[in-house]
C-alpha cells in the first residue's frame, strides 16, 4: 500500500465521518445502498464509522456524479477513461464521472464479453481508500491498484489494504484480524478483464 | 440515465457507442521507438497521473525523447511490467485500461513500490534532460 505524501487522515475527533450525496443527482435507495456497502467494508476493519446525512455540505464527505469539466481542475473524460477521483483527507470530495455505465447490482460479468459497464461498488470500495488516506498499490489484487477493468467486480479488501488503512487508523475492536480470502475465493469476477489486459 | 441494474440492462446502442475511449488511440503506438513522432497526448496521459512532473514548463513535442521514456519506464515499474522503457503491445494494453483519476505520482515521488520511492528531476529545461533516480 502507499500514502499520500506527509501520510495525511482524519483528525482523532474526526473518526465518525458522516456522507450524502449531491442532492443534483437525485439518486435512487439502490444506488445509495451501493455506497454504504462500500463504506462498510472500510469500517469492518477500522475504528472509523460512517453515517449518511442529507445535509450535503455540512456532511465530511462529498458524493457526486458529474461530467466533463465540474470546477476541480480534473475533469472527466467521457465513457472509460478516468471513472472517478477522490481527495486525501480532510477534503473528503468523491467525485464520478457520470457518463460511464454504472451497474449497481453487481451483476457485471456472464454474457457480454466485452463492454463498457463498470461496477460501481468496485469504483466506490477504491476511492473511498483515498478519501480515508490510502495511494495506489502495485498488487493487482489490491483494492487500492489503480486501474479496473470494464465487467470487473472487485470490492473484497486484501491483505495490502487492510494493513494500510489500520496503520492510519488503527483496528477494529470487532475485527478477527484473519487473513482475507484468497483471491481465488474473493467475490470477484471478470469477463472483459482478461480481454483486455 | 447512468446507472443499470445489470450488464444486461444497458441498451446495446450505447454500448457500441461507448466499447472505446480516448486512451484506445494509443495502441496505434505499440512498438513505437525513439524517432516515431505523434506521443504529445501520450506525454500529456503521464503528465496527467505524475509520470512527468506537473511543474514541467515546456511544451510537449511529438518526440520519443527522454522524457517519454523515462515515463515508460516508471509506469512499468509501478504496473510490474517489464522495464524497457519502450511503448511494447503490453504496456499500452494496459495504458488503455480505465483507472482512477488519481495520479500514481504525487510531487515526483512514487510509493508505490512499499517503501521504495522513485523520484523525478528536470536537470533543467535545456535539452530537456529528465532523471528517474532510485532511492
Amino acid at each position: 500500500y502507499s500514502l499520500f505524501p506527509g501520510e495525511p487522515r482524519w483528525p482523532e475527533d474526526r473518526r465518525q465521518l458522516t456522507y450524502a450525496f449531491d442532492p443534483r443527482n437525485a439518486l435512487t435507495e439502490e444506488v445509495k445502498g451501493v455506497f454504504g456497502r462500500a463504506f462498510a467494508r472500510w469500517a469492518a476493519v477500522t475504528k472509523l464509522t460512517f453515517t449518511r446525512v442529507e445535509t450535503f455540505p455540512d456532511s465530511d464527505i462529498t458524493i457526486g456524479f458529474y461530467t466533463g469539466d465540474h470546477g476541480d481542475g480534473e475533469p472527466f473524460d467521457g465513457v472509460l477513461g478516468t471513472l472517478a477521483h477522490a481527495f486525501s483527507p480532510p477534503s473528503g470530495r468523491f467525485h464520478l464521472d457520470s457518463d460511464e455505465n454504472w451497474v449497481v447490482s453487481g451483476d457485471v460479468g456472464g454474457i457480454l464479453s466485452m463492454t463498457s459497464a463498470v461496477d460501481l461498488e468496485s469504483v466506490a470500495v477504491h476511492e473511498i481508500g483515498h478519501l480515508l488516506g490510502l495511494g495506489h498499490s502495485t498488487i493487482e489484487d489490491s483494492i487500492m491498484y489503480p486501474t479496473i477493468s470494464t465487467g470487473r467486480r472487485k470490492v473484497e479488501l486484501t491483505r495490502d489494504d487492510i494493513d494500510g488503512i489500520q496503520y492510519l487508523y488503527g483496528t477494529n475492536p470487532n475485527f478477527n484480524g484473519s487473513s482475507p480470502p484468497s483471491t481465488q475465493q474473493r467475490e470477484s469476477s471478470d469477463f472483459g478483464g482478461v480481454g483486455r489486459m | 440515465e447512468f446507472f443499470f441494474p445489470n450488464v444486461t440492462g444497458i441498451p446495446p446502442s450505447r454500448l457500441l457507442n461507448t466499447t472505446r475511449n480516448l486512451w484506445d488511440a494509443f495502441r496505434n503506438f505499440t512498438g513505437c521507438r525513439p524517432g516515431v513522432d505523434g506521443l504529445y497526448k501520450l506525454k500529456q496521459y503521464f503528465q496527467r497521473f505524475g509520470y512527468i512532473p506537473e511543474n514541467f514548463s515546456g511544451n510537449f513535442t511529438d518526440d520519443f525523447d527522454d522524457i517519454l521514456r523515462h515515463a515508460i519506464e516508471m509506469y512499468q515499474r509501478n504496473f510490474r511490467l517489464n522495464v524497457s522503457g519502450e511503448l511494447d503491445e503490453l504496456t499500452v494494453r494496459h495504458l488503455v485500461i480505465p483507472r482512477c483519476g488519481n495520479p500514481d505520482i504525487v510531487n515526483g515521488s512514487s510509493a508505490m513500490h512499499g517503501g521504495k520511492k522513485y523520484e523525478v528531476n528536470f536537470a533543467g529545461r535545456r535539452g530537456q534532460r529528465f532523471h528517474a533516480l532510485k532511492r
